[in-house]
């Protein structure tokens, strides 16, 4: 399964991620 | 040569041509992959191979729906104690499930496979981030994230999808968005969901796998103003999947959650798979998914906004949301 986010954010929001990182529940996606 | 071993030489006899045909053909598609990956190896950036309209309709012609929901009834059925251990430690080594992190350890507790799959975490397992304005809804894989551009988002790299298609069209926000900003205003779909000057759209999918923890929660405070649920298949969503069938995301039974957070639209979107083929909204009880019949194309919306609710349902960061049931 899988979740998908789609969010408007100021132009400045960055995601501190890498494609195909292992994720868990709480941690940070990104911020402003 | 009786007429019996005749009939059976006259069914065996297309089957090496069967055998030859398919045999060659995976062997074409093996090699093709090979080669993408060493030009890969080699820094050279290889266009994804995407399944053409036949294969994916010949995918689409499995009957995943079915096959989930058998699978669903099958895991409910309670198994006895002496089989709990054996069977839930098999599922544990075969997808590196993390029991420690259990909110219940003792494999006897659960009763079938679809209750071990709802497992809850302890509480502390999982500090949610305060620094951070968004966090992810739920254990997994980032398959991909960014800015959406030209109204397409990627799946994974280099494989797009339609998000007027994914999201449905765009009807859920007269509540939301005030009266001025009518749709001729926006050029596009993506310009009619940004409500802020100076905002983007972004977004970020994460692909549970089978061995993950399958609840997920509040990525943000948000309120949450609609849900629209779109029956569909049930293909399997696995990052490999995602690389080889374009739209894949628009084709699965999906629950799409929308609403403001403080920058605006933000929304929420459960996709089944053919595993996970029922999604749970904690706060919709109305929400049925993955039912045996449902009509091609169609959707069907709810609105959270009532006449004594006027924003929607207001959701904490790291609330819990919903989760996905086997079957």
């Amino acid at each position: 399964s899988t979740i998908v986010l789609l969010f408007e954010a100021p132009r400045d929001f960055a995601f501190n991620l890498k494609a195909g990182q292992k994720i868990r529940y709480g941690e940070p996606l990104g911020s402003m | 040569f009786s007429p019996v071993s005749l009939g059976l030489q006259a069914r065996l006899r297309p089957l090496p041509l069967i055998l030859a045909t398919g045999g060659g053909y995976v062997g074409y598609d093996q090699y093709g992959r090979y080669r993408d990956r060493e030009l890969e190896k080699l820094g050279i950036e290889v266009e994804p191979r995407v399944a053409n309209e036949a294969q994916v309709g010949l995918y689409k012609t499995i009957p995943t729906r079915l096959l989930s929901r058998a699978w669903g009834r099958l895991n409910q059925v309670e198994l006895p104690t002496w089989l709990r251990k054996p069977v839930y430690s098999l599922y544990i080594w075969t997808f590196g499930v993390n029991m420690q992190e259990a909110a219940v350890e003792d494999l006897h507790h659960y009763r079938n496979l679809g209750e071990f799959f709802r497992r809850k975490l302890k509480p502390q397992a999982r500090p949610v981030c305060d620094s951070h304005c968004v966090i992810s809804p739920a254990d997994g894989k980032i398959l991909h994230f960014g800015r959406v551009r030209n109204c397409e988002v990627e799946q994974v790299k280099g494989v797009t999808y339609s998000l007027e298609t994914f999201l449905g069209p765009h009807t859920w926000a007269e509540s939301l968005v005030d009266a001025t900003r009518n749709e001729d205003d926006a050029s596009s779909f993506q310009d009619l969901l940004v409500t802020k000057e100076g905002n983007e759209l972004f977004h970020c999918v994460v692909y549970l796998a089978p061995g993950d923890y399958h609840c997920f929660h509040s990525p943000t405070d948000w309120t949450v103003a609609h849900r629209r649920h779109f029956p569909g298949s049930l293909m399997s969503v696995n990052p490999g999947v995602a690389r080889w069938i374009k739209e894949l995301f628009c084709h699965n039974e999906r629950v799409v959650l929308s609403g403001e957070w403080t920058h605006g639209f933000f929304s929420l979107t459960a996709v089944g798979a053919t595993n996970v083929g029922s999604i749970r909204i904690y706060f919709d009880k109305e929400l049925r998914t993955n039912a045996p019949r449902y009509s091609k194309g169609s959707y069907n919306d709810f609105s959270y906004i009532s006449n004594n609710n006027r924003e929607g349902v207001a959701m904490r960061k790291g609330e819990h949301l919903g989760e996905f049931n086997l079957g």
